[in-house]
């Protein structure tokens, strides 16, 4: 069962100034983390419902929490799945989306059904040590997103090969 | 190697093959360019000084050194696809970042990844990301209030009072909480957050973000323990060049798209089957 206000009330107290500018003690930024952490989870399945229920469908929704370190189990082990974007402003974006994938080789198809140009980027060379991703897999399937004014657009990916990410185009190494 | 560049339909930005800065943007389509090098810095925190106890803390800013470079050099990794070109940045162990550029962004784009700080030497560091330019801009620079209102800011002054400084660089920082620029009277630099952090111009030419920080003293001012955290952060600011009279119109939407940006669901297999619109 979702519930928006578990949120609601956690980004209520999250308002205290020092939620806001971060001069709360330790113990307090850890309990404003779990509060929120767990006000999201509620909301989560309050949009899975919703989507199951504008969908007609009861298959599970998956909310990948750590994608902007590039870990998303889902993509990471499937073969063919679906990207659901939802755009809250009341005008058309433009997004690119980013997901750490094990694959060398997708199709992604646009909410009409024509293919939408897509690619396997691969790690840049390992010689330099940086922090990007903290996930496993071998490379991240990118392409440019879109969706309507307050609305939602779906694409679908399926995995066109296995093995893994080819070396990209041009990629050059400096000292 | 090939020379240090990535570059769309809209932005060249072209780096120092020696040292792997930032070094300058064009803007191709309106056909103006600007020397712009970029770095992390951080402040060393005050202890408290001869001149006041008050130590840097979570309240309290307040630096006791001029910036320190993160990295004089950095080491690079460029890559070049169909779909983005991105220049990858290695200032240290703790501090990365990803300069990148999408076709039809009119922006360039930078993601860095920073911490945990070091703070093996006991000294707190604030650090800051600092843009430098040859723009004149005789101490002015624009910081929104709250993403709507956008307040123009003078170094070493305040509208209402007669000011006597005492914090060169603490007292002129102000909040940002979805962008700042400088301008000149042609160019306008103007830089999006992805969060509210502190900003500030305390060079002409010059706008920085304090993008993390570590303090190892209480500031005495309530909290009663340092802000000590070893954290990770990643983030990303969005940088434009613009002529001034078109600037407003280049970061208004882009703002807006950076601190409400899509929701992202995942489904296995077909999904459901929603209507679109």
């Amino acid at each position: 069962c979702g519930d928006s206000s578990v949120l609601r009330e956690a980004v209520a107290v999250a308002q205290h100034h020092d939620a806001v500018t971060g001069t709360e003690r330790q113990h307090v930024a850890n309990d404003y983390a779990r509060r929120l952490s767990e006000g999201w989870a509620s909301c989560q399945v309050l949009v899975a419902n919703a989507l199951s229920l504008l969908g007609g469908s009861k298959d599970p929704l998956v909310f990948c929490n750590a994608l902007n370190v590039s870990v998303c189990p889902l993509t990471e082990t499937s073969t063919h799945f679906t990207v659901i974007l939802y755009n809250s402003l009341a005008r058309r974006v433009s997004w690119p989306v980013r997901l750490p994938v094990n694959g060398t080789c997708y199709e992604v198809m646009d909410p009409q059904g024509h293919p939408l140009p897509s690619q396997v980027s691969p790690d840049p060379p390992r010689t330099i040590p940086y922090p990007e991703r903290a996930g496993g897999a071998q490379g991240e399937l990118l392409f440019q997103a879109f969706a309507p004014p307050l609305g939602f657009s779906t694409f679908r990916i399926r995995q066109l090969s296995r093995g893994s990410p080819q070396d990209p185009p041009k990629s050059v190494l400096e000292g | 190697s090939g020379p240090l560049e990535i570059q769309n339909e809209h932005l060249r930005v072209l780096f120092d093959p020696l040292t792997g800065h930032l070094r300058e943007i064009q803007n191709l389509e309106k056909g103006i360019s600007l020397p712009v090098f970029q770095n992390f810095y951080w402040y060393a925190a005050s202890a408290g000084d001869a001149a006041s106890p008050q130590a840097s803390g979570a309240y309290i800013f307040r630096p006791s050194s001029g910036p320190i470079p993160v990295a004089k050099r950095v080491s690079t990794a460029l890559l070049k696809t169909p779909l983005v070109q991105e220049l990858h940045q290695n200032f240290s162990s703790w501090c990365s970042q990803v300069v990148r550029l999408r076709p039809g962004q009119p922006f360039l784009e930078l993601e860095w990844t920073l911490g945990p700080i070091p703070v093996g030497d006991s000294v707190g560091k604030e650090l800051i990301t600092r843009f430098q330019t040859p723009l004149a801009t005789a101490g002015r620079f624009f910081t929104d209030s709250n993403g709507r209102q956008i307040l123009e800011r003078r170094r070493d002054y305040r509208p209402t009072w007669n000011l006597s400084q005492t914090e060169p660089v603490a007292g002129n920082y102000y909040p940002v909480n979805t962008r700042i620029f400088i301008q000149d009277e042609k160019l306008q630099l103007s830089v999006l957050t992805d969060r509210s952090q502190g900003g500030s111009s305390v060079q002409d030419g010059a706008l920085e973000l304090m993008v993390h920080r570590r303090l190892l003293h209480d500031d005495e001012r309530g909290v009663g323990e340092p802000l000590d955290e070893a954290l990770v952060v990643r983030g990303r600011h969005l940088v434009l060049l613009d002529p001034v009279g078109a600037a407003s119109d280049g970061h208004r939407g882009r703002a807006q798209e950076l601190v409400t940006p899509p929701h992202l669901i995942l489904a296995p297999g077909k999904g459901p089957h929603l209507r679109q619109a």
